[in-house]
């Protein structure tokens, strides 16, 4: 199970922009 | 004509849509102490993209409200208290909606467009990389 740091990371991570 | 520079100065919005210009952006939050108002910005973003059907939303929101407005850190001090009401309300009711955290993520960023923005577009990191 993810920690709770580890989904707010990936929830910002998803909204930057031009992922590659 | 569209340089990457001249959209950075056309609006945040611009400068967030852009990688190089959010990465500048961010270290120069750094240097101000307030890199948490950004991240909580793309937090807002990625929490209103995520489903609201997965378990996964309300751990996330909780996440949010505990690391940027439960305490009493750069982003909690920007917001109106009715505001980090409402947001602690919908958590504590389980009221978790893909807007909930809209209205906080409005104040954040008109403080940053009024403030930050306006300083990152005179500040010495913005020059010398122009």
């Amino acid at each position: 199970i993810d920690s709770e740091d580890d989904l707010l990371q990936e929830c910002i991570t998803s909204a930057m922009p031009n992922k590659k | 004509p569209d340089s990457p520079l001249a959209r950075w100065n056309k609006s945040l919005h611009s400068l967030l849509g852009d990688q190089d210009g959010a990465h500048l952006f961010r270290t120069f939050l750094e240097r101000e102490k307030c890199v948490d108002t950004l991240d909580f910005w793309f937090a807002c973003n990625g929490f209103r993209q995520m489903d609201i059907k997965d378990p996964k939303a309300l751990r996330v929101a909780k996440a949010i409200h505990k690391r940027y407005i439960e305490n009493c850190g750069v982003v909690s001090k920007q917001l109106k208290p009715p505001t980090k009401v409402f947001v602690r309300d919908s958590i504590k009711k389980q009221l978790i909606d893909s807007t909930m955290f809209d209205p906080a993520q409005a104040e954040i960023q008109l403080m940053m467009e009024d403030n930050a923005y306006q300083m990152f577009l005179t500040s010495d990191i913005y020059l010398e990389y122009v």
